[in-house]
């Protein structure tokens, strides 16, 4: 269960990190 | 609140409402919205990068783990048969010497 | 340039000028840079305590490392130990058949 927490926290990251990379921010 | 404060409160209301004002305002607040972004998408790469960094570290943690615990096993059986040939040892060479 | 696409960047322009498009404007642009601003303190953070459990992860693999080579090296001189002793052991065997 350890492992397995601990790789999909990893994951839950690695998507935060992501979004924010692939979030358009507006411009005026 | 004082009358200078309620002043200065009514000049700044009033400097908000004109438009260059305002346009300096968007000017600064694009500016801000710009280096903000950048900072943001830099620490989301840096992120990304230690992550990943952490994971491969994690991958050679397991692979030591079992190596070491090979090594040890082998280490126990190596034990457990030099306490075996000892024991045969002085009993050959006690039948030798008889 | 065409009819409408200039008759479009006239009305853009005078949207502009108007005070009411440029206080919403404000509104829009102050509302994503505390947003933004959120979203980079969030990764900052996150990357902190990744970078910090990156780091405990090395200290483990280091220690586990030393143990490794520590039961190597004992490994290696018990099995020059064995071979030593089975040398004795055939050597002994010998003279006490003779």
């Amino acid at each position: 269960p350890n492992i397995k927490a601990g790789a999909a926290s990893e994951g839950v990251l690695a998507n935060f990190f992501n979004s924010l990379l692939s979030k358009k921010t507006g411009s005026p | 609140m004082s009358v200078e404060e309620q002043g200065y409160l009514d000049a700044m209301l009033l400097q908000e409402a004109r438009p260059e004002w305002m346009r300096a305002e968007i000017e600064r607040l694009s500016r801000e919205l710009l280096e903000t972004t950048n900072e943001k998408i830099q620490a989301a790469e840096y992120g990304l990068v230690v992550l990943e960094e952490k994971q491969q570290l994690k991958q050679q943690y397991d692979d030591l783990e079992i190596d070491y615990e090979a090594v040890r096993r082998e280490l126990d059986l190596l034990k457990e048969a030099f306490g075996q040939a000892y024991t045969n040892h002085r009993k050959v060479a006690a039948d030798g010497e008889s």
